[in-house]
């Protein structure tokens, strides 16, 4: 995975919580 | 012909009355270079040859004996751990024959020995045994994380140690890859899991939250903990400083976010309190993505890394442990370096 990707889903995780 | 080379090492040749063991010693050592050639053979030929050097039981025998003596030379002792790990992680996917020629188990509790015991091996020997147990932990499964941790003596407190103490670098990257695997492959939920994971976030807690570089390392026990555990060394007391984050390799800083991540990844069984202060960790995390966020593979490796393990933390905390405001300046620096390093990634993507 790239690390965009990765930033992209703690900002999800991050906002969803 | 491969037993007319072993010859020297399966007849052990070396005279163990004396200090230089004798005059065979070097012809024992030649025939182990050629052994550990044959032993990393690759396709169907390295697989014959290896079953064909592992039922040799004496061979093993020897190389079992060179490995445990401290008056052999180095290079002898690097070469018997190259060859017998070699057997052995073959022997797991393979044939199981090194199993029942005389010392699979205790070679890998040989190796635990000599990684842990810093007083009594080198430490570049101890460093060739952490690396043949990270190699071991990482191919193998429950049976080989089994036989490390449960390995007597407290391997799960002597392997925190080397992390957090140990100056030589390659031991400590040996000993987070090992603590990793362990955390991967040890899947029972017994008072061994427990101790592992509780132990792995105390040290990580040590060096991830307080390495600022400003407290000797008494000060950071105490901040980190609370408490100072009576059982430990007291290393600290002389004045032991913890590494920080900025001047630690990339290869271990790595190892060691991975590490924490695998830790959170892995944790369904356990309640893993939060252990770690939030604020000081984000902080120390910013800071270290900051200075590494130039175009460079290992700079992108730690970042990956990084970005791995909080979104195992995210997940395993549901957010909670990241309520602070310093989260979003964590990840407003990863989104930057994410940037810098578009074209870098995507070209390693697209090669591997």
């Amino acid at each position: 995975r790239t690390l965009l990707s990765l930033v992209r889903e703690a900002k999800e995780l991050h906002a969803m919580a | 012909l491969v037993s007319k080379i072993m010859a020297p090492v399966t007849s052990d040749l070396l005279d163990h009355t004396t200090d230089d063991h004798g005059t065979w010693c070097e012809v024992v050592g030649r025939s182990m270079e050629v052994m550990s050639h044959l032993s990393g053979a690759q396709g169907e030929t390295g697989a014959k040859l290896r079953h064909e050097i592992s039922s040799c039981t004496e061979a093993i025998r020897t190389l079992s004996r060179i490995l445990g003596c401290n008056k052999c030379k180095e290079e002898m002792r690097q070469r018997a751990i190259w060859i017998l790990t070699r057997l052995y992680t073959d022997t797991i996917g393979i044939s199981g024959s090194f199993e029942y020629s005389c010392c699979g188990e205790d070679f890998v509790r040989m190796l635990v020995n000599i990684f842990t015991q810093d007083n009594e091996y080198s430490s570049s020997i101890r460093g060739y045994a952490g690396e043949a147990l990270s190699n071991i932990c990482f191919l193998g499964g429950i049976s080989d994380a089994t036989l490390i941790i449960q390995t007597s003596g407290d391997v799960i407190n002597s392997l925190t140690q080397v992390l957090l103490h140990e100056e030589n670098e390659t031991c400590r990257q040996a000993s987070a890859e090992i603590l990793e695997c362990l955390c991967t492959h040890y899947t029972k939920d017994d008072e061994y899991l427990h101790k592992l994971k509780k132990a792995i976030l105390k040290v990580i807690g040590k060096i991830l939250c307080c390495g600022d570089g400003t407290h000797n390392g008494e000060d950071i026990e105490s901040q980190c903990d609370g408490t100072q555990e009576n059982n430990e060394p007291n290393k600290d007391a002389q004045g032991f400083q913890v590494e920080t984050l900025s001047t630690m390799s990339s290869n271990l800083l790595s190892s060691l976010l991975c590490l924490c991540g695998t830790v959170y990844n892995t944790s369904s069984v356990i309640d893993l309190r939060p252990q770690l202060d939030a604020s000081s960790f984000l902080n120390n995390l910013r800071d270290m993505v900051v200075k590494r966020s130039g175009p460079t593979v290992e700079n992108l490796s730690v970042c990956k890394a990084a970005g791995n393990m909080v979104i195992s933390m995210l997940k395993y905390y549901s957010g909670g442990f990241f309520k602070e405001d310093n989260f979003g300046s964590l990840i407003e620096v990863l989104s930057s370096a994410s940037k810098k390093m578009l074209d870098l990634d995507y070209s390693m993507v697209c090669s591997s």
